[in-house]
């Protein structure tokens, strides 16, 4: 069964999605089969992966509300072994629905759960969240095996660190007391920028060994890679934010075999 | 009375708490008297104007949901001419408890309005949202006399412009129909680098009037000001963001008083 990792936090624009497609897309490239889950209602994952609105049929808020399954929701992205389901804004209607429903915290666990898939032929399923600690990233939590932190290295990121492990715990000791945590990711990070470098000396401090030794640079072209609706990996294989991708995948694999 | 201005984007990372910090403070220190509503659970307004975590006894969730009135809310920050009513984690359960009430897209708007607050002696009120089009959002922009509409120069920024108009033209059909657009500004723009042009030539040929002259550029200083709990103005008043958020300042009163 493939294991399945959320992407969160709630402060906005740290790299979520960035690190969901480049993370996966290093990941495929090394031969492992690999699913973005879109939760985010922007569907900003969908799009850096060059799935059109119209090909927008069936999405998460299918697999969540109308018991669809994986394989059916599931579409190829334009990179080999990564694979999308795709998200709409129907989705930000979704969490007032699910709030309305008896499982509300579990709808993506069951949708998720071999019971519910059957055999999917994959390694990882990743969660993109959207930028919020709502019923939304809880289903996330709850489904997931462990949670991936982008943090961005600047002052307001590391102010919403707290929270978000306050509510791994919750959600550990509710709906999922296997919820590991796989790690904590530096993303844009400036090596020049004395405020980047004080926010790795914090995490480091507070959070030692998750924080991974990897580090992913701010670089342009990471940025410009989604309006191809390619991963960086493709579109400059020898750019620093590739490289860089391409090394926390590497260390991911070890912390997941060891 | 004064001027109410949602402060939006539903992508998250944008710039929509550094816009309202630092053209509050350019205002406030051109003589106006600005408030700011914290309307984000995360509260990193209230932290960037320095309310320590001990001082938010009373905050915004007190204003929508315990009928708190505005003045006895608002704390003054290290800026003169410029207060907050700070935020704390516990809105992030006030969307749900919101949902449950009658009047759930109008609180923040009773609270706001001329007969609750009495005179309050201010020119404007900001209101940070959070990153999501969630109720809160929605209570932000029925209360507003118009959206203020920070614009990231990058991809997946312009991505979400188009589901954000539609929803500010639903709020207009439905519950505020004289909510205006006071404007896009352009943020963490580099003219270096294609993309960023590409993003303001696109909201130019889209947005034609509405997107303001003043494009703010990125500026590590602008990020750096937070940490030490003051508005870049403050912090490196010679800096390109302090200038950049001088100008913006004027050219909004400029608008303000065709
Ligand atoms: N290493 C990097 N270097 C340069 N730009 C980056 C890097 N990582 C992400 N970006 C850019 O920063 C912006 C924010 O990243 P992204 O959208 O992935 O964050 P997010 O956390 O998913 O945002 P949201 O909270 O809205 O979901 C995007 O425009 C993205 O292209
Ligand atoms: N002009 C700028 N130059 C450099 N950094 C900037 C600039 N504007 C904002 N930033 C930084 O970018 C990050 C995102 O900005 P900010 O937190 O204001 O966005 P936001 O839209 O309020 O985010 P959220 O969606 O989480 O509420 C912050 O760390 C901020 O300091
Ligand atoms: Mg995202
Ligand atoms: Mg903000």
């Amino acid at each position: 069964q493939p294991k399945i990792v959320a992407i969160v936090n709630q402060k906005g624009g740290v790299g979520k999605t960035t690190t969901a497609i480049n993370l996966g897309a290093a990941l495929a490239g090394a031969g492992y089969r690999v699913a973005i889950v879109d939760l985010d209602p922007q569907g900003n994952a969908s799009t850096g992966l060059g799935i059109d609105a119209s090909r927008r049929e069936t999405t998460t808020y299918d697999l969540l509300l109308d018991g669809m399954d994986l394989s059916s929701a599931l579409q190829s992205s334009n990179t080999p072994n990564l694979s999308i389901v795709p998200a709409t804004s129907d989705l930000s209607s979704a969490d007032i629905e699910i709030y309305a429903k008896k499982a509300r915290t579990t709808l993506l666990k069951d949708a998720l759960s071999p019971a519910r898939t059957g055999p999917v032929g994959l390694d990882y399923i990743f969660i993109d969240c959207p930028p919020s600690l709502s019923l939304l990233t809880v289903n996330a939590m709850v489904a997931a095996h462990s949670v991936l932190v982008p943090l961005q290295s600047e002052f307001f990121a590391l102010e919403g660190l707290s929270q978000l492990m306050l509510t791994v715990r919750e959600v550990r000791q509710t709906a999922n007391p296997d919820l590991g945590i796989e790690g904590i990711v530096l993303t844009m990070f400036d090596g020049r920028n004395r405020l980047a470098q004080g926010v790795l000396a914090d995490a480091k401090e507070t959070l030692g060994e998750l924080v991974f030794d990897t580090v992913i640079p701010r670089n342009v072209r990471v940025s410009e890679a989604p309006s191809y609706a390619q991963s960086v990996l493709e579109y400059d294989p020898a750019s620093k934010g590739s490289i860089a991708y391409a090394a926390l995948a590497k260390e991911f694999v070890a912390r997941n075999h060891l």
